[in-house]
């Protein structure tokens, strides 16, 4: 019933085209004609203000498609205008009660914004295989390109439009705009939004652009689980690496402080991509060169420092099993759940889903349980080193190893007691127990997920890593069964043999592991299963 | 998500990589902005005269490839439906189908309330960028613009 | 084994950030407004 308002409506849009096109035209002719359609009412009221958008919107993607046959440059001229106009709207907008003038123009570019995603919705919904994403990547593209060129030299507001955008972004996800895919990991990536975002001070950004990019790396999860790689999937995730790339090169601590979230939803077959979120390291790291003969990592300072985890990590936990977990850390007395471990690490079937990465595992869980035990039992150390250090006589704060703490090296001394048992401060723990209790209760399947997580924590020098590695070290000395030695060293393995980069306390770990005669590797049967595998391992120890 | 949303998602994404975007969908094209513009003395006019190229009658003199040249490569532009409205008075009929002008050779053998038949001259803009002719062809009036 | 990812177009070992120059991520080079194209005049001019 409003066909005659909307032919109304697009005859002042083309209009604006029109006014857009004249080489001649300026700020003034733009001011001019937006002050003529306030005077027309047509910006007047929340409906006929909004029908309008929807019809410079629709327009200036009708005449893409109709025009992009002949000439590109000509067929975004109705997009183009339309950025022009709202970028001048804004500009001319202003507080109705005198206040909050920035705050007012932010909130009418979100109604905006939000018009534009109604109409890209009912073009998914309604032309789906025919469904063209190109004219509304242009549009929000020339609205970032075009707000960064008005608003950049404002931070404050700067930083609000950059947020509005995020939200606008994080609705037009791949789960929900499949068809839009390609376009949104252009926008997200885009030089006028994911560097500005990241840069706002003091990292305010960093947890919007932390979502996108979880979004994205779930959506991929059931592309790459498959196995067999489509050409859209292969594209797609190449042009994942590429950004990721920008953001290892531009902003690791980016991927330090968010490498849990990542690597919740990266699935355990993409190695490569886990691992260059892994490798980042803080710029103002020098880290040393893992293939130094004789490295002392214990007399690094850094392996003493945490790494900062934005991520919230103890999400996936649930309510029970933490307490159950914080019980048993604190008294270290028999709790069932140690008996149900499996039950309660299993996917809740009603939860399955694509986007699980198919384990029957809830693998979130396992990695939260690990990082959460781990960070208690680093806790539980250096409260037991400071107590030890405050009992003893001042003189043998340095032990005999001429480290600090000599945790580390009277661990690896330790570990090669004649009895098997060990005075290592990480053994008999409680966090180890329940480390223990997960390599024995879970099956192959679940070790390796458990073995995984531990291994995702080993990256630059820091207290996790550090203490993650002896973990791993400590579980392979002392397993009792081939399989589990044979396990560990997969997981480590298969970490390695993929091209760069790879992680610093990955390396680390597994040169440790096949130097150090306390392990005695190559004694081990698996070492020598199949040719292959030996000459594996030969070229891998010859390169290590 | 159950199955068939992943195979909604399989058949959009596979919509989306049929329009990867290149280049030319986010770079504006950078036009030439001389850096220090030779001033050109103050007799020759500093500005394209006004609305010259706003008035039919400049496109009345104009000739029809110059028309044509217009209204392909000046879409969506004012200067396009002037061209557009030239062309329609010399007789020329926009085709929506083939997105190219016909003009009657001769009377068409046959007119329908659907249709006219005969020979034409139709304009090939993605060829030769010439006058072609049309022998025994169906001019179907649900495609004239 | 994953891929090189020095043959995905970025200059990994650039000491200037990637990002200002980071045009998209389905195709690599700079971006257009990036290569500002230079015109000379030429010399018999001056």
């Amino acid at each position: 019933d409003n066909s005659v308002l909307r032919e109304q409506l697009a005859f002042i849009f083309a209009e604006w085209i029109r006014v857009y096109q004249l080489p001649t035209s300026n700020d003034k002719d733009y001011g001019a004609f937006i002050n003529s359609i306030q005077q027309q009412g047509v910006l007047k009221g929340e409906e006929i203000s909004s029908l309008f958008f929807r019809v410079c919107t629709e327009m200036s993607v009708e005449s893409y498609i109709k025009y992009k046959v002949t000439n590109t440059a000509a067929a975004y001229q109705g997009v183009d205008a339309f950025v022009k106009l709202i970028v001048t709207l804004v500009k001319h907008y202003s507080d109705p009660q005198g206040v909050n003038h920035s705050g007012a123009k932010v909130t009418y570019l979100t109604t905006l914004l939000s018009i534009i995603v109604l109409v890209l919705a009912q073009a998914h919904e309604q032309r789906r295989g025919q469904f063209n994403q190109k004219p509304f990547l242009r549009l929000f593209s020339g609205l970032l390109t075009e707000m960064m060129t008005s608003y950049e030299s404002s931070p404050a507001m700067y930083f609000q439009i950059l947020t509005a955008f995020s939200n606008t972004f994080h609705t037009l996800q791949p789960l929900v705009f499949p068809g839009f895919t390609y376009g949104w990991l252009s926008l997200i990536s885009h030089r006028a939004f994911m560097p500005k975002l990241l840069l706002a001070e003091n990292g305010k950004g960093w947890a919007s652009f932390q979502k996108l990019l979880v979004c994205l790396l779930r959506f991929l999860i059931p592309f790459l689980v498959g196995g067999e790689m489509r050409d859209t999937t292969r594209e797609l995730y190449k042009g994942t690496l590429r950004v990721l790339l920008v953001l290892l090169h531009d902003f690791p601590e980016f991927l330090c402080d968010y490498h849990f979230s990542f690597c919740d939803v990266i699935p355990h077959s993409c190695i490569q991509l886990r691992n260059l979120i892994l490798s980042a390291f803080p710029r103002n790291m020098r880290l040393p060169d893992p293939f130094t003969p004789n490295l002392k990592v214990d007399l690094l300072t850094e392996i003493h420092q945490p790494p900062r985890v934005l991520s919230d990590y103890t999400s996936s936990l649930t309510v029970t099993l933490k307490r159950d977990v914080d019980t048993y850390l604190r008294t270290r007395e028999q709790a069932p759940f140690l008996e149900n471990l499996r039950e309660i690490l299993a996917m809740d079937p009603s939860n399955q889903d694509l986007y699980s990465g198919g384990s029957k595992y809830n693998v979130p869980m396992i990695n939260s349980l690990v990082l959460y035990v781990g960070v208690n039992g680093i806790a539980q150390l250096h409260a037991t080193s400071r107590t030890n250090s405050d009992a003893a006589a001042p003189a043998s704060a340095a032990t005999e190893n001429g480290t600090e703490n000599g945790t580390a090296q009277e661990d690896s001394n330790a570990v090669s007691s004649p009895q098997g048992t060990s005075s290592s401060p990480i053994a008999q723990t409680a966090p180890m127990d329940i480390f223990q209790r997960l390599l024995m209760e879970l099956d192959s399947e679940g070790r390796y997920l458990f073995l995984s997580a531990i291994a995702n924590q080993l990256r630059y020098p820091n207290s996790h890593t550090h203490y993650f590695s002896r973990v791993l070290l400590y579980l392979f000395f002392e397993a009792s069964q081939e399989t589990i030695k044979e396990q560990i060293t997969r997981v480590l393995l298969e970490r390695l043999i993929v091209n760069r980069p790879h992680p610093w306390g990955l390396l680390i770990t597994f040169i440790e592991l096949i130097k150090n005669p306390r392990y005695a590797f190559w004694d081990h049967a698996f070492t020598r299963i199949d040719p292959d595998i030996e000459k594996l391992f030969d070229s891998v120890s010859r390169s290590v | 998500l159950s199955k068939d949303v992943g195979f909604f998602a399989i058949q959009m994404l596979e919509t989306s990589f049929q329009f990867l975007p290149e280049v030319a969908d986010t770079e504006r094209p950078k036009y030439y902005t001389p850096k220090n513009p030779y001033p050109t003395p103050s007799y020759y006019p500093q500005l394209p005269p006004p609305a010259l190229f706003e008035t039919s009658a400049t496109f009345e003199k104009f000739d029809i490839d110059t028309l044509f040249f217009i209204f392909y490569y000046q879409q969506g532009t004012y200067q396009q439906y002037l061209a557009a409205r030239e062309l329609k008075k010399q007789s020329w009929r926009f085709h929506k189908k083939y997105l190219t002008w016909f003009q009657r050779h001769e009377e068409p053998k046959a007119i329908t309330d659907d249709y006219e038949q005969g020979t034409y001259i139709y304009f090939d803009y993605e060829g030769a960028w010439c006058q072609r002719k049309k022998t025994d062809f169906r001019f179907e009036y649900k495609f004239l613009e | 084994l994953g891929r090189d990812l020095t043959t995905l177009g970025l200059s990994l070992n650039s000491a200037e950030p990637l990002h200002g120059t980071f045009a998209s991520p389905w195709f690599e080079g700079p971006t257009s407004s990036d290569v500002e194209a230079e015109f000379h005049v030429p010399a018999c001019y001056n």
